[in-house]
This record gives C-alpha cells, sequence and structure tokens, in this order.
C-alpha cells in the first residue's frame, strides 16, 4: 500500500518538467523516508537524481519499499492534467501494474483519477562517490538559465572557470566568442539573490550548453542553483526543493584530445 | 578538438 499526498501539488508538475525531456523512463524508489529517482539520459552523458523527502508531504505512507516503472512522458501528460493549485495524492497498491494520480481542487469541489500503466524498466542504480568539490558556485536560478540560453546562441559548449576573481563563462562559435564574469556579490537585499562563490582550488571544465540548457528546465523549483565541479569529476548542477529535498543533475564533461 | 566524456566513466555500476 502506498499513498502520498502532497499539498502543493504544482512542485510534482515543476518536477516532471525538469527531467522529462532528458530521460524518458524511470524507476521511482519509493520508501518509508520519501521517494527517489536516479536515471541516465539515453546517451549516457548525464544524470538524474531526485528525492523528495516524506516530511515534505501532508500524509505519507509506504508500508514496503516499492520501485515503480513510469515513462516520464506520460506522467507529465497526466500532471499536467493537474491544476496549479490542486492538491497530488500518489496512490499504488502492491503487484499492481498502475498508479494512480487524484487531483483535488483547493476547494474540493472538483475530483480527479487518473490511472498510469507502469512499466518494467532495467536500470541499475549507479553508486556516485561522496566527492570534495575544488569549486561550488551558488547563484540565482534564473540567472544562470540567462546564462546558458545567452551563450547557446554564440557556441555549443561552455567552459566555466572559477578563480579568485569569480566564476566566468565563456563559449565560442562561428560568429565569434562570448565570456560572462560573476564576481561573489553578497551585499544584497534578498538572500537568493547572491552569488557566492567557494574555492578550495582553481577549476576549468568544458560542458555541452545543450544539457545545461535542460537542466535550467528546474529554475521554477528553485530562486537558486549551485554547481559544484572538480576537475576529474563530473559537474553537479543542484536545484533545492524548499523542505523536501533535491533535482541533482550530473555531466560529464567534455575533454581535450 | 574535445570528446564528450560519458557518466559510466566517473560513477561505478554496482
Amino acid at each position: 500500500m502506498l499513498e502520498l499526498r502532497l499539498v502543493q501539488g504544482s512542485l510534482l508538475k515543476k518536477v516532471l518538467e525538469s527531467i522529462k525531456d532528458l530521460v524518458n523512463d524511470a524507476n521511482f524508489d519509493f520508501s518509508s523516508s520519501g521517494f527517489s529517482l536516479q536515471s541516465m539520459d539515453s546517451s549516457h552523458v548525464a544524470l538524474v537524481a531526485l528525492l523528495l523527502k516524506s516530511e515534505g508531504f501532508e500524509h505519507y505512507r509506504c508500508d514496503r519499499n516499492t520501485s515503480m516503472g513510469m515513462n516520464l512522458g506520460n506522467m507529465s501528460k497526466m500532471l499536467k492534467c493537474a491544476g496549479n493549485d490542486d492538491i497530488i495524492t500518489i496512490k499504488g497498491d502492491d503487484g499492481s501494474d498502475t498508479v494512480t494520480f487524484m487531483f483535488e481542487s483547493p476547494t474540493q469541489d472538483k475530483i480527479a483519477d487518473f490511472e498510469m500503466k507502469l512499466m518494467d524498466i532495467d536500470s541499475e542504480h549507479l553508486g556516485i562517490p561522496e566527492a570534495e568539490y575544488h569549486a561550488i558556485v551558488k547563484m540565482p536560478s534564473a540567472e544562470f538559465a540567462r546564462i546558458c540560453k545567452d551563450l547557446a546562441s554564440i557556441g555549443d559548449t561552455v567552459v566555466i572557470s572559477v578563480t579568485k576573481e569569480g566564476v566566468k563563462f565563456s563559449t565560442r562559435g562561428d560568429i565569434g566568442t562570448a565570456n560572462i564574469v560573476l564576481r561573489q556579490n553578497t551585499t544584497v537585499d534578498k538572500p537568493e539573490d547572491a552569488t557566492v562563490i567557494e574555492m578550495n582550488e582553481p577549476v576549468s571544465m568544458t560542458f555541452a550548453l545543450r544539457y545545461m540548457n535542460s537542466f535550467t528546465k528546474a529554475t521554477p523549483l528553485s530562486n537558486t542553483v549551485t554547481i559544484s565541479m572538480s576537475p576529474d569529476l563530473p559537474v553537479v548542477v543542484e536545484y533545492k526543493i524548499a523542505e523536501m529535498g533535491y533535482v541533482r543533475f550530473y555531466l560529464a564533461p567534455k575533454m581535450e584530445e | 578538438m574535445s570528446r564528450q566524456k560519458s557518466i559510466l566513466s566517473f560513477f561505478q555500476k554496482p
């Protein structure tokens, strides 16, 4: 028996919108502490890790650990039928090959049930080692989205360099080059507008902008984004989901031949 | 030229 009631149903809608274009199918792993998902994109360049903790739900019941394979495109189609103010409940029964999404309007005058077929997905969890990162940049998520979008109109890859001076995003393409430098800025009215750079050692890495732009679909989930880099590891682009968990995107770097 | 690395060259299958 599985029953999860999320008053802020729009959060789940936003989570799906942020990952559905990167990952086609994924196993949702439910346990008593919450649910999680880990999946690579089809070309094995990026990996999504999602965690939503049980504390964030108004009601959370999961009698035993269970894994449900879902097509994220189909799940997104169903969740789009929920209103932004709706309460969303996920229900499942042991051994069933379907999952039910229930949408309740805030005034309880409209209640909808959508039953979705589950699928068998072969997926192995990758071991993600704990890492000390050379540099961690926390910045407004909208600013990061703007930079990725702007640079993608010039080039295909972005070089992200962190030094004492700040964080630099660079690209080059047929029409020319672009460099955007952000300096640490903590003297802002609202903490979410700050750019905070924690640097143990300078680092400079190259990534495909196509993936970075895909990650920025998570921007509505959080006012801030954290970018963690070490030379010999995939970059981690993390959007925290208030009080509940996170969506993390890992992207393998491009290396010089 | 730069080559795209795979996630699998960093994170191990169990």
